[in-house]
């Protein structure tokens, strides 16, 4: 119980509070695919 | 205080997408068989310092078939990009690249491609017509005779096949065999050739000697053979007639 009670209060201080209008930037690799994916 | 290394290169970043242009045009240049491949993606990329404007950089590429055959004088950007029901064909490079200055060269690639699967294939497009092995006799049939037929009724040189690029059959509805085969223009006349073939040779590896056709031949229902080739510049020989004639008839 005392291990849960760690991650759980781990997993709040993660939640860092976006600015309004935030779009998360996209992974950088792989890149796009121009055509299709095969 | 030694500077902080810069972020890591994103694969959709402008330095990454100049570095794969520069890739994907060596391969090209380096092939010799097959159709042109542009890049689909750029799956990963890894630069590694060696020095002051001095980089190593590690590219994994995803590239895709054009239409465009290798010997063509048509330019990638203009390349069409061959469709997935087309039965597209999957390049995976590995490339080292160098970056001296802002100049980028190739120092090596190792590439591997395989056609999508039939079973892909069937999913998108149950008629389809699906790749098949460049020595199936249908293939080479159909080659041979739409050379045969192109030769017969050309003006021009006497055309030879260079290679097979691809046969595809299509079993429903109706049997029918699509091709494609790069061609070369030979110093003889169609008309000559007819006197003694085993005479006719390549003219010099010059990408206006070069052709490209397709054909393709219905089995069934009914039988047809259809066959398209472009010449890449095309030269017609000589004639064995000298331009100034004592004969005036």
């Amino acid at each position: 119980s005392v291990t849960k009670t760690a991650v759980a209060e781990a997993a709040q201080h993660d939640k860092v509070p976006r600015p309004v209008g935030f779009v998360p930037p996209p992974p950088p690799c792989p890149g796009k695919i121009r055509y299709f994916d095969i | 205080v030694p500077a902080a290394p810069p972020a890591p290169l994103g694969c959709d970043d402008p330095e990454s997408e100049a570095a794969a242009a520069v890739a994907v045009n060596y391969i090209n240049g380096q092939s010799h068989h097959g159709y042109k491949f542009t890049v689909n993606s750029i799956k990963s990329i890894r630069v590694v310092p060696q020095g002051p404007n001095n980089d190593f950089i590690f590219l994994e590429l995803d590239l895709l078939e054009t239409e465009c055959p290798i010997l063509s004088p048509t330019a990638l950007e203009n390349c069409t990009v061959r469709s997935f029901v087309d039965h597209a064909v999957e390049g995976d490079c590995d490339v080292k690249l160098q970056k001296v200055d802002g100049i980028l060269s190739v120092l090596g690639s190792k590439c591997d491609s395989h056609a999508d699967s039939n079973e892909d294939i069937r999913r998108a497009c149950p008629d389809c017509p699906l790749l098949a092995e460049m020595n199936n006799t249908d293939v080479l049939e159909t080659v041979a005779a739409a050379l045969n037929d192109y030769n017969s009724k050309t003006t021009g040189s006497y055309l030879r096949l260079l290679e097979i690029g691809r046969g595809k059959i299509q079993y429903h509805p109706g049997y029918i065999i699509f091709t494609e085969f790069a061609v070369g223009a030979t110093n003889c006349s169609a008309e000559e050739a007819k006197a003694n073939v085993g005479a006719c040779q390549l003219l010099p590896e010059d990408q206006s000697n070069f052709g490209f056709c397709r054909a393709v031949m219905v089995k069934r229902p009914l039988q047809d053979l259809q066959v398209d080739c472009q010449l890449y510049g095309h030269q017609v020989p000589a004639p064995d007639i000298p331009l100034l004639s004592q004969d005036t008839s």
